[in-house]
């Protein structure tokens, strides 16, 4: 464990449980891709099926359980409890055109031919590409609250800094993983956009609005 | 180091 993985895990977990919180004090889910959701409570369960199958650490494990039982909360609070604040006629990216290439993708190319690890690896691919619904509903209504900004900044810093993680490893363990690395620069790529909006705009305290 | 490969990461 090194800073860079710590504060790219703690910066997950605050994306994670600032969205939790912002669906439940306002009672709403608007503006939030229920979409990208589902596909990141997909990531999470895909990739840590190994919870039965192989110890790390306590860490590990509690993190990846809460990651699990908190998309699972944000899907209830989405799809349940405040479905009527879910905004369905904007979230209409069709996820089938990112689940299909990412298990195409992880049956071509793996590190081995084996469930859990073909499932991890489409866990790793989806997860690169699981914001572009949330992504595409900001573009549609050409908006989105702090509260959703701010939540975006830190779900895009996180592989961020998993990626200074990985280059810190390669040069202290000799560790490097290429799948992971490959698809962390996607994921970060994708969010450039919406980091330089964030940095021009709702830290200077305007509300992040696309150009018409 | 042939064994599967291990992931201690999130």
């Amino acid at each position: 464990m090194n800073i860079f993985r710590l504060l790219g895990d703690l910066s997950h977990l605050l994306a994670i449980i600032v969205l939790l919180l912002k669906i439940w004090k306002t009672r709403s889910c608007a503006g939030i891709s229920g979409k990208s959701q589902i596909l990141f409570t997909i990531v999470y369960v895909t990739r840590y099926l190994d919870l039965v199958t192989t110890y790390v650490s306590a860490y590990n494990t509690f993190m990846k359980i809460v990651f699990i039982a908190a998309s699972l909360g944000t899907l209830f609070l989405m799809y349940m409890k405040f479905r009527a604040t879910y905004d369905h006629n904007h979230d209409t990216f069709r996820i089938e055109f990112l689940i299909i290439p990412a298990t195409v993708l992880a049956l071509l190319i793996n590190h081995e031919f084996t469930v859990l690890e073909i499932l991890w690896t489409f866990s790793i691919y989806l997860e690169s590409v699981a914001i572009l619904p949330q992504l595409f509903l900001v573009s549609k209504t050409g908006e989105a609250e702090s509260i959703t900004s701010h939540y975006l900044f830190a779900l895009g810093s996180y592989r961020g800094l998993y990626l200074l993680n990985w280059v810190y490893r390669y040069y202290a363990e000799g560790h490097y993983d290429l799948i992971a690395i490959v698809a962390g620069l996607v994921q970060t790529v994708l969010y450039c956009d919406f980091f330089y909006l964030y940095i021009t705009k709702v830290l200077k305290g305007k509300k992040l609005s696309l150009p018409a | 180091d042939d064994e599967q490969s291990e992931h201690d990461e999130l």
